[in-house]
């Protein structure tokens, strides 16, 4: 079971399509500051359902959307695509390859899928379920994470074992 | 819940513990429910020392020792319930080229059962890798993916150029 | 005690907005008093845009920019009110080598009324300093300094000799 | 106006003494984690009146004092001496090298020194103010402040606009 795709179109600095194909071992990803890295964790965040804004850097959902430049206008929706080798059978679901896509509309409007077919956001927490797969804050593991682990605010702290019971 | 809370507790608390003895190489770690009576709600105390230090609090510890024993207690989360995969965003920031050497080192052996993505400025994590993918921006605002030769890493980091 | 807040907030300002020209080299930033009525209670924001950007809010930009614009505060209200000398602690861990570089040439130039000391791991600040010195721990907990000459730093920012 | 030199003994991990010299350039301070770098920053801070101490990394300011390790007992007492070349007369003090000393011991007892003359804190703090010259938030510019002064709450920006005016 591994990441084999990620594919991003109008998701915060990536307007148009951006594809990334992943193999099983250690993939690096490098750039300049500010040049879009850390969107690239945010987009993997959101497709698995992360709804607290806050953990993506926002104030509202909508912000996820591209939200132009000097030269380019905004756009209307936000899409993010992943794709599972499943051939070890750990998603509950008949497919070699599983697919899970998020969009979301300036209209606050959201939709999911599950292989191209439309689902509820329900059914892909629920086939994640139990995968050890999702947004926890041990596996997708945040650029200023060591304080909020760390942190003398203990509640924080609770929360993060939870996550992992 | 309180069961099953234990149970986690301490599953965690040995895998801390062993990613811990792999990373520090000696020295001490724990993490202790400060009142086993109320495990759904107690604070939950980290304490630490390195090989040779004497540790009254975290706060004592540096910049780098505080990364290290997070991503440490985050690895010992991990492996209780593990993704198939993990992404690391510049968790390599602090540390000191020691320390860093000693992190990748556990990352590949984890590696060989969890797949990794991580973001990085620094050239030895950027060698560790076997996929490295760049991202520019030409355009201002307008982030562009391209794939990259490890032999094109010179001492610029952003010497970027497609294949 | 308005007027002199409202005086000095107006100089940070200032200050502000040229050693973000220096170091962010083009873009846009401000600082503002929420509310004009209120200067010593309302909130003071300040909003930045890198060059050819549209940023709607600070948490929006990447972690080295966000490095970057404090320390442009920082150096703001530093030459409001200079000190004879300047301490900084890491303050260019996030920052990708382009930045580096920018933020270097700018510290050197201040360099000549101000007096820095700086603690790195990266060896183009390093080679930014005019004295080197070395801090290492043989006996666990104990910390000795030793002078560095900078030829004696290798790949390995560890490999400290004394002089 | 410069510091012209830096003495730690017993506090925090300079059990012994050490002596760091500057010149009036740039000065670069390096080492592994954990080695002491940040200490040296603490006790600038320490020397020249800090009386937080979350800003010096502890919960009571007895935790400056060398505590100990696996083969050295905790020591009774932390001094730092920091001297300025006052050559430009900055500091309205007649003298030409400033030397200002304070001491912590475990009994919670302090002592400050003026050019090795026994005097109250007031007396360091009064000489330094208005030269700029102190532990604010913009002059020993800390390893974590980024998140502080970017801050969402805007008391802690509004405090060091403070510091500054
Ligand atoms: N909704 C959005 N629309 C367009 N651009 C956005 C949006 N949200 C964020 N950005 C852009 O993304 C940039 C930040 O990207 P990101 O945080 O991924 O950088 P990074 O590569 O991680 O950098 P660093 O190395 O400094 O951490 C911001 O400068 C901003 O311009
Ligand atoms: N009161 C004390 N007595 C003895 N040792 C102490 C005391 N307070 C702190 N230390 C030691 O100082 C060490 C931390 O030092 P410091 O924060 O200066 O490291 P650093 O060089 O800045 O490292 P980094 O590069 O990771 O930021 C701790 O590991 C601790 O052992
Ligand atoms: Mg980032
Ligand atoms: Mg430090």
């Amino acid at each position: 079971m591994y990441l084999s795709s990620l594919k991003l179109s109008g998701f915060k600095s990536f307007p148009e399509g951006s594809h990334l194909k992943f193999n099983g071992g250690i993939t690096v990803i490098v750039g300049p500051n500010g040049c879009g890295k850390t969107n690239i964790v945010d987009s993997i965040r959101w497709v698995l359902g992360e709804q607290r804004v806050s953990l993506l850097r926002g104030d509202k959902m909508e912000e996820v959307i591209f939200n132009g430049t000097v030269e380019m206008k905004p756009l209307g929706m936000a899409e993010v695509s992943l794709e599972f080798d499943n051939t070890g059978g750990l998603l509950a679901i008949d497919y070699d390859q599983v697919l899970i896509t998020r969009r979301l509309y300036r209209s606050g409007e959201s939709e999911y899928l599950l292989n191209k077919q439309p689902c509820r956001l329900k059914d892909i927490t629920n086939l994640i379920l139990n995968t050890g797969i999702g947004p926890h804050a041990y596996s997708v593991i945040q650029q200023n994470m060591v304080e909020a682990i760390l942190s003398e605010k203990t509640d924080d702290r609770r929360f993060l074992f939870e996550e992992a019971a | 819940a309180a069961e099953k809370f234990l149970t986690t507790f301490e599953l965690i608390r040995q895998n801390f513990k062993n990613v811990f003895k792999e990373i520090f190489e000696g020295g001490e770690a724990d993490i202790l429910l400060s009142d086993i009576n109320d495990p759904l709600e107690c604070p939950i105390e980290i304490s630490v020392s390195p090989r040779g230090k004497k540790i009254f609090s975290l706060a004592q510890l540096s910049g780098g020792e505080r990364a290290l024993i997070s991503i440490t207690l985050l690895f010992g989360m991990y492996f209780v319930k593990p993704s198939p995969f993990c992404v690391l965003d510049e968790v390599d920031a602090p540390l000191d080229d020691i320390n860093l050497q000693r992190f990748l080192k556990v990352l590949k052996k984890f590696a060989t059962n969890t797949q990794f993505i991580i973001i990085t400025h620094n050239k030895l994590t950027m060698n560790a890798g076997n996929t490295l993918y760049g991202v520019t921006m030409e355009r201002p605002g307008v982030s562009k993916l391209v794939s990259v030769r490890l032999e094109e890493i010179s001492d610029k980091d952003l010497a970027l150029t497609r294949t």
